[in-house]
C-alpha cells in the first residue's frame, strides 16, 4: 500500500 | 523500527554533527555549500510540521527537534557567526534550479492534496538534491578536506540504510512509500560518484579528496 498520510519515518 | 533505519537516523546525526562541530572548532566554513545548509535546514522544517500535532514516539519527536535545531544551528554559523568566512564565490549553485521542479512536482504527485501532505511531499523531493551545491561546490573548487567528505559519507549512507530499511519493511509489515522510496534511491544515487571517490582517495589516507 502507498505511504499512509501518517509519516512515520523521520 | 528495523535496524537500517536506526543505522540510517546514527548516520544522519553523525553526519549533521560531524559537519557542526567541524565549522564550530575551526571557526571556518571555507568549503562548505552554505546553500545546502540552508535546503536541509528548509527539508526538516517542511517535513516535521507535525511535530506538535502527531505523536509517534518520544525517539520521533526528539530526533525531530535535535534535527532541526542543529541544521538552524549550522545555517547560523555559516551566514551570521563566521560569515566572513563564507565561500560565496564558489557556492554559486542556482537553487531555483532545484525550488522550481520539486515544488512543481509536489503539487503534481502527492498522496493528499493537503497543505501538510503536500509540504512533506516537498521535503521528500527537496532532500533528494538539497546536496547538489554542495557537490557543485567541491567540483568547482576541485577538492574537499577530509572531515567535509566524512560529512558527506555519512549523509549518503543514511539514506542508502533507509533503502535497506524500506526493503525490510515491504518484507515484514507490507509497508511501500512510493514517494520516499523513489525519491530516495534518487538521492543516493547523486552520492555514487562521490562514494567512489571517498573509498579510493579519502580512505587511502589522502589528507583532503582532490578531484581527477
Amino acid at each position: 500500500a502507498q505511504g499512509e498520510a501518517l509519516h512515520d519515518e523521520l | 523500527m528495523n535496524v537500517f533505519r536506526l543505522a540510517g537516523d546514527v548516520s544522519h546525526l553523525v553526519a549533521i554533527i560531524i559537519l557542526l562541530v567541524k565549522i564550530w572548532r575551526s571557526k571556518s566554513c571555507a568549503g562548505i555549500s552554505g546553500k545546502s545548509q540552508v535546503l536541509f535546514a528548509l527539508v526538516f522544517t517542511t517535513r516535521y510540521l507535525d511535530l506538535f500535532t502527531v505523536f509517534i514516539s518520544a525517539y520521533n519527536t526528539i530526533m525531530k527537534v535535535v534535527f532541526l535545531a542543529m541544521s538552524y544551528a549550522t545555517v547560523y554559523l555559516i551566514y551570521m557567526r563566521f560569515r566572513n568566512m563564507y565561500d560565496s564565490e564558489n557556492d554559486t549553485f542556482r537553487v531555483e534550479f532545484l525550488l522550481v521542479p520539486v515544488i512543481g512536482l509536489s503539487f503534481l504527485e502527492n498522496y493528499a492534496f493537503t497543505p501538510l501532505e503536500i509540504l512533506w511531499t516537498f521535503s521528500i523531493f527537496l532532500e533528494a538534491v538539497a546536496i547538489m551545491p554542495q557537490l557543485f561546490m567541491i567540483t568547482k573548487t576541485g577538492e574537499a578536506e577530509s572531515i567535509t567528505t566524512h560529512y558527506l559519507f555519512f549523509l549518503g549512507l543514511y539514506r542508502a540504510l533507509y533503502i535497506a530499511n524500506w526493503v525490510w519493511r515491504y518484507h515484514t509489515e507490507e509497508f511501500f512509500d512510493q514517494i520516499a522510496v523513489v525519491s530516495g534511491v534518487v538521492q543516493t544515487i547523486f552520492y555514487c560518484d562521490f562514494f567512489y571517490l571517498y573509498v579510493t582517495r579519502v580512505l587511502r589516507g589522502k589528507a583532503k579528496m582532490i578531484l581527477p
